[in-house]
């Protein structure tokens, strides 16, 4: 499948950014835990955390770009997204990890690792939509 | 007089991709 556009940098990445877990606490960004995530979603309802686990980290030729493979749930579905090298995702058990987490750093001010083939990320899907 | 600042607040589920297309079980 032809991966996604990059999105643009959102805001809530910048280290010191409040953010509201779903039974109304609030964290700075980088104090999240991925506990945090797990029950926020069991929470919701309507949000189901899923284990997305790297498969390939390529260069794009879009500037500062990466293209990473997941295997995404226990289906292990293939999904391309192209990310800026910026671009922090959510490990599980090590928290923020980027393609690049001293530009990371450089940018948000958040503190992150390096994003690495076999790490597994917090993602989300709809549950039970029919 | 000057009005305080907000301070922007973001949904948890805003830092999260959503990778995978939505499937029934």
């Amino acid at each position: 499948a032809a991966p996604t556009p990059a999105p643009s940098l959102p805001p809530y990445f910048m280290k010191g950014s409040i953010i509201q877990l779903a039974d109304g606490e609030l964290k700075r960004v980088e104090d999240l835990r991925t506990e945090d995530f797990i029950q926020s979603a069991e929470i919701s309802g309507e949000l189901k955390i899923d284990s997305s686990t790297v498969e390939r980290i390529d260069g794009s030729p879009a500037p500062n770009s990466a293209i990473i493979q997941f295997a995404v749930g226990e289906h292990r579905v293939q999904v391309s997204v192209e990310v800026l090298v910026e671009y922090p995702f959510f490990v599980f058990g090590q928290g923020w990890s980027s393609c690049c987490p001293d530009r990371t750093t450089q940018l948000f001010e958040l503190s992150c690792a390096k994003l690495s083939v076999g790490d597994v990320c917090i993602s989300l899907t709809l549950k039970n939509l029919k | 007089n000057v009005e305080p600042r907000s301070v922007p607040v973001f949904p948890w589920h805003s830092l999260v991709p959503f990778l995978a297309p939505t499937q029934s079980d």
